[in-house]
């Protein structure tokens, strides 16, 4: 929208090089972080070890190739998103281990879940099947109590990564003051811990999630 | 579209590549490592309105010619981005969780004059 006889664009090449330079790069970084929605640039994380986040990213590859749709690529002009999560451990005891995985607000009150699924790899479960229930634990809505999302019942054979689709739970975490997702793994007592050691392994669990930008209300007209 | 030369005063894409590294922000932002920031800049001339960059047919120019003459507007026209495409972004929140987004309409591949 030009305004007088300046079209916006016009405003830059006006300044002196250097500041024209150090405008192009404000506007840059305040540009990036008003499209991600965030207030500020993330401070220095504790980044997931290399070799977890290699597993993580095969595995959403392959999970990716199988789906119809492509993640990631905006339909309708809805920006989306893909979001990996590595768990953190959390209390344990001879036959139940916690992880965590927190979401940053920042994304989950700006999207919605479009998919969810958490990826658990068992380490030797010893001889024959081994009974397992996982269970989906949230914050409940009166205080920091914590309520069952949901429980699912497993019988691991063998070595190796079990999905669940977690979908549900996300969705609803994701409209909540704090996201954060409680995943309970109870194990056989005489299993041990069920995990591989945290970041020392390639097989840490994850969550992989897509999201779609929240849309306003639409007003239909005919 | 054009590409703006050293000395270019007409409508066309500046280009300009913000380095991560350079900004301190290659520890949190994945991929890639940097961001074409490209921007449309230079002159627009009644008689150019409407052109598509500078290489639209001669019967458009001409057109656009006749256009100005007839002094029908006053007001220069704007040179605005015409094409643009998403910006991949593999990054890091404060959670380290790491998200992956295309932010749409971040990169100019064009500039025209309105």
């Amino acid at each position: 929208a030009a305004t007088g006889e300046w079209c916006p664009a016009c405003g830059v090449a006006t300044l002196a090089p250097a500041a024209q330079r150090d405008a192009l790069l404000a506007l840059a970084k305040q540009s990036i972080l008003a499209k991600l929605r965030l207030p500020g640039r993330p401070s220095v994380p504790q980044p997931p070890s290399r070799a977890a986040l290699l597993t993580a990213l095969r595995r959403m590859r392959a999970q990716r190739s199988d789906a119809a749709a492509t993640p990631g690529m905006p339909r309708d002009g809805l920006q989306e998103y893909e979001l990996l999560s590595f768990a953190e451990a959390g209390s344990s005891t001879s036959h139940s281990v916690h992880l965590h995985f927190r979401f940053s607000q920042e994304v989950a009150g700006s999207t919605e879940i479009q998919q969810a699924t958490l990826y658990l790899f068992w380490a030797a479960p010893g001889r024959g099947a081994q009974p397992v229930t996982v269970r989906l634990l949230q914050p409940g809505p009166a205080g920091p109590n914590m309520t069952v999302a949901s429980e699912t019942r497993l019988e691991v054979q063998r070595p190796g990564w079990t999905t669940l689709d977690i979908g549900a739970a996300v969705r609803s975490l994701f409209g909540q003051a704090t996201p954060r997702l409680t995943v309970e793994l109870e194990v056989p007592e005489d299993w041990g811990s069920p995990l591989p050691s945290e970041h020392s392994d390639s097989h840490w669990p994850f969550v992989v999630a897509q999201a779609r930008a929240r849309t306003a209300h639409r007003v239909h007209r005919r | 579209g054009v590409d703006c030369g050293a000395d270019s005063r007409m409508c066309c894409r500046r280009e300009f590549f913000v380095d991560f590294k350079e900004i301190g922000w290659e520890d949190w932002i994945i991929q890639p490592e940097g961001y074409h920031m490209n921007y449309c800049a230079g002159l627009c001339p009644l008689h150019m309105a409407g052109i598509p960059g500078l290489a639209a047919s001669f019967h458009t120019a001409v057109l656009n010619r006749i256009k100005a003459a007839s002094a029908a507007a006053a007001v220069d026209s704007c040179c605005v981005p015409t094409q643009r495409r998403p910006l991949s972004l593999l990054y890091y929140d404060r959670d380290s969780n790491i998200v992956k987004t295309d932010i749409p309409d971040m990169i100019v591949d064009s500039c025209g004059c309105t």
